[in-house]
């Protein structure tokens, strides 16, 4: 554990409790993409299947790894259940159209054919790495569709670019300190998905500065 | 450390 992947950790928690804060004080979930949210879904119940056959007290990271996950797993059933049950009727179905068939099914293709093992297991985590990159295009493409640039959508967004771009420099520092190598498809995968964060910063500043509304390429 | 994959990490 060092303190760039701290950071990005905490920063991700952040971003959940950002996002369930504006949820319940605001009683709707106006420019929030539920399609993200099932990714994300899709993402950590694929993803955290270890959880299953760990023993949460092996060690020190072990224990603070599953807390996480249950953490993510927990938070992100009950921002679903908020989107899709209590504030059903905020939410901006009309606008939120992106199609997360044909993600989830890239995802699939890709992680079929780069895995690390050819085991149900490996297939499972390079699938939620490759889903999890392209998991906020959603989100993306909905405060795009509505122009918002400025609500706590957008800082949403922000905590969890600064997670990913924290996540990059916890794996430079682990490349020299631990010597770890062939790590291509996390780092591959994460580097692809900071680059889209990056990419919305770039036109977020940019809208701002003009004053006009958000427009992705 | 496992298979090759950062599986210590979320």
């Amino acid at each position: 554990m060092n303190i760039f992947r701290l950071g990005g950790d905490m920063l991700h928690v952040v971003s959940i409790f950002l996002l369930l804060l504006k949820i319940q004080t605001s009683h709707s979930c106006a420019g929030l993409s539920l399609k993200t949210q099932i990714l994300y879904m899709v993402v950590f119940s694929t993803r955290y299947l270890d959880l299953f056959f760990t023993k949460p007290w092996h060690s020190a990271l072990t224990f603070y790894n599953t807390i996480m996950k249950i953490l993510f797993l927990s938070s992100s059933a009950y921002t679903i259940y908020l989107m899709q049950k209590r504030y059903k009727h905020t939410y901006d179905k009309v606008h939120d159209t992106f199609r997360i068939q044909y993600l989830i099914a890239a995802a699939a293709v890709l992680a079929l054919i780069f895995h690390l093992r050819l085991t149900v297991f490996e297939i499972l985590w390079a699938f939620s790495v490759f889903l999890e990159s392209v998991a906020i295009l959603p989100q993306l493409f909905l405060l795009q569709e509505t122009g918002e640039v400025e609500n706590i959508t957008s800082h949403y967004i922000f905590c969890l670019g600064g997670y990913r771009t924290l996540y990059i420099f916890n794996w430079v520092w682990r490349y020299f300190t631990e010597h770890r190598r062939n790590q291509w498809l996390a780092w591959g995968c994460g580097t692809v998905q900071t680059l889209i964060y990056a990419d919305f910063f770039y036109y977020y500043i940019l809208s701002r500065k003009q004053g006009k509304k958000l427009r992705l390429p | 450390a496992s298979s090759g994959g950062i599986k210590d990490e979320l």
